[in-house]
């Protein structure tokens, strides 16, 4: 697993 | 939000505006390398596009436009402002050097081949290295005023606050982001030097702190 899709940090 | 990345974005946010107000109130630029300014604001903006296409919280958003506002007002008392007091000839650094491989790494490893995904992952690789311009400068010029190593300092805490962050969230969400961890890894490894150079000399109190 390389990610979990979430773009919630600066 | 955990205190681990609200303690970084504050020691992200500390050493923008040291930097700014060092530059503001001296009213010169000397020491300071543009190129790793100039990197920064295009970390900002490739990283930032989602700025208004994508709302995640009130303070994600006010972030975000600080960041970009004050990169860009560095910029501007670099270049303009103050760009007499630009010290080209030691801000020697070949940023080709790095936006080349940057460029290509991005083009390769993403975690989806679109625009928004490259220039994040442009964006993400290219903070992990966009403080080279400014170290090579110190060791260039063997010296650095405090002011800068207090900004260095700031600006290195808040990835490996950031690195705190993600254990933290990989151990209570399943949080992971491999693009993002590992660059950051990469990055901070980058200030270690650094960290141990400030440690032992700027913090006894010396003025400015001279490489070996």
């Amino acid at each position: 697993r390389t990610h979990t899709q979430k773009k919630d940090e600066l | 939000m955990n205190v681990f990345r609200l303690a970084g974005d504050v020691s992200h946010l500390v050493a923008i505006i040291i930097l700014l107000l060092k530059i503001w109130r001296s009213r010169s630029c000397a020491g300071i390398s543009g190129k790793s300014q100039l990197l920064f604001a295009l970390v900002f903006t490739t990283r930032y596009l989602d700025l208004f296409t994508v709302y995640i919280s009130a303070y994600n958003t006010i972030m975000k436009v600080v960041f970009l506002a004050l990169s860009y007002a560095t910029v501007y008392l670099i270049y303009m402002r103050f760009r007499n007091t630009y010290d080209s000839e030691n801000d020697s650094f070949r940023v080709e050097f790095l936006l080349v491989p940057v460029i290509g790494l991005s083009f390769l490893e993403h975690y989806a081949f679109t625009p928004m995904e490259v220039l994040w992952t442009f964006s993400i690789f290219l903070e992990a290295v966009a403080i080279m311009p400014q170290l090579f400068m110190i060791t260039k010029t063997g010296e650095a005023e405090s002011i800068t190593t207090h900004y260095l300092f700031f600006l290195g805490l808040y990835r490996a606050l950031y690195i705190a962050n993600w254990v933290w969230r990989y151990h209570t969400e399943g949080f992971f982001d491999q693009i993002a961890v590992v660059s950051g890894v990469v990055q901070t490894i980058f200030y270690c030097d650094f960290f141990y150079l400030y440690v032992t000399k700027v913090v006894q109190g010396r003025s400015k702190m001279s490489l070996p």
